[in-house]
């Protein structure tokens, strides 16, 4: 549903500037080059060999393409490029997350807070 | 209840911290709202150790096998409160300094600086959620955090985001209605200190849109009642 969602809202009726595939894949390479040097730059990255700096470099560019998707759908808030961004969603999770995912129960001393007014 | 408030206007809140790459957010939430009853408690601000709760707090949940809090390996802000009602409290962060790994425990009764009396949990109603943040000070809250990789500013208020819990934060205060700088929307808003650091978000913090549990940020909430601790 969020990529029919996506294709709906991205395909606005504003009449687009054709160009060919290829120029505008380069373009966007080259945009996404600039951004990964901005990045690491700006929070010290650095990456122990070529492969690691290629696969970071991948990663981040599909998280330019996540940001892009969110402030699609998050239209109030503003996403883009983060410390995270050369993170995959699960190194993210489990590194930077850490709430035990489970039914939500309690402990016995937990109590119910009593209601409070909220008029006046 | 007043339309705006934000307890970091009224002294209650420590500076944004960061946990590091370690899953301990829910120490962060924990250790930021007794501080913020400790505050309230005795009218000292004082930052409060996470360590001692990666270190030394497993405790479990009697009722479920296996859900106890494990560090950097996850946990529950209610599992906390209940150890530190069970230990007699939690350290200073300058006495027992954050380190982001899992460490043996060195907890030092003599140096308790805040006590926690009670703990409650709060209806998933967001009037009751405002209220008992009024009273009681900063709240623990859990939250999905799908958005949270990729904000930079503003009101989140995603179309689509799922209510399972994934993460710990602090809830500070509420606004009536925030711009976001790309689009003039209005959104009332929970005002949320997130423990990745000043860099992230609106320097360390998150704002996310009310009223309709976004992503299960009203699901999981608890307030605690500190008690008055004779200084060490």
């Amino acid at each position: 549903s969020t990529e029919s969602f996506i294709e709906q809202v991205s395909d606005d009726p504003l009449i687009r500037q054709v160009v060919s595939d290829s120029v505008e894949a380069v373009d966007q390479l080259l945009h996404a080059e600039h951004h990964f040097s901005l990045f690491k730059a700006k929070y010290g990255k650095t990456y122990d060999t070529q492969e690691e700096h290629d696969y970071r470099f991948s990663v981040f560019k599909s998280n330019l393409r996540r940001a892009k998707r969110n402030q699609l759908l998050d239209p109030s808030a503003v996403h883009g490029v983060t410390r995270f961004s050369d993170l995959t969603p699960d190194e993210f999770e489990k590194s930077y997350l850490g709430l035990h995912k489970r039914r939500l129960k309690l402990p016995v001393d937990a109590h119910k807070a009593p209601d409070l007014p909220t008029n006046n | 209840l007043p339309t705006d408030f934000d307890w970091r206007d009224h002294g209650a809140v420590t500076a944004v911290k960061d946990q590091g790459s370690c899953g301990s957010c829910w120490s962060f939430s924990t250790t930021g709202s007794l501080e913020g009853a400790h505050y309230l408690a005795t009218g000292e601000l004082v930052s409060l150790s996470e360590q001692q709760l990666v270190d030394c707090d497993h405790e479990c949940d009697p009722e479920e096998y296996g859900s106890c809090d494990a560090g950097c390996d996850g946990g529950l802000m209610n599992n906390a409160f209940e150890y530190a009602l069970k230990v007699g409290g939690v350290q200073k962060e300058k006495d027992y300094p954050y380190t982001g790994t899992n460490g043996v425990c060195k907890f030092d009764k003599s140096k308790i600086a805040a006590s926690v009396s009670n703990f409650s949990v709060v209806s998933i109603d967001e009037d009751q959620i405002a209220a008992n943040l009024v009273k009681y000070g900063p709240l623990a809250v859990g939250i999905n955090a799908a958005w949270m990789q990729t904000y930079i500013g503003g009101v989140s208020c995603p179309y689509i985001c799922g209510k399972h819990l994934d993460h710990g934060v602090l809830l500070v205060g509420y606004g009536a209605a925030g711009y976001a700088p790309i689009r003039l929307k209005e959104k009332p808003y929970w005002i949320i200190k997130n423990s990745w650091g000043e860099n992230w978000g609106e320097n360390g913090y998150y704002k996310i849109c009310r009223g309709h549990n976004v992503c299960g940020v009203a699901s999981m909430v608890s307030t605690v009642t500190a008690a008055h601790v004779t200084p060490q």
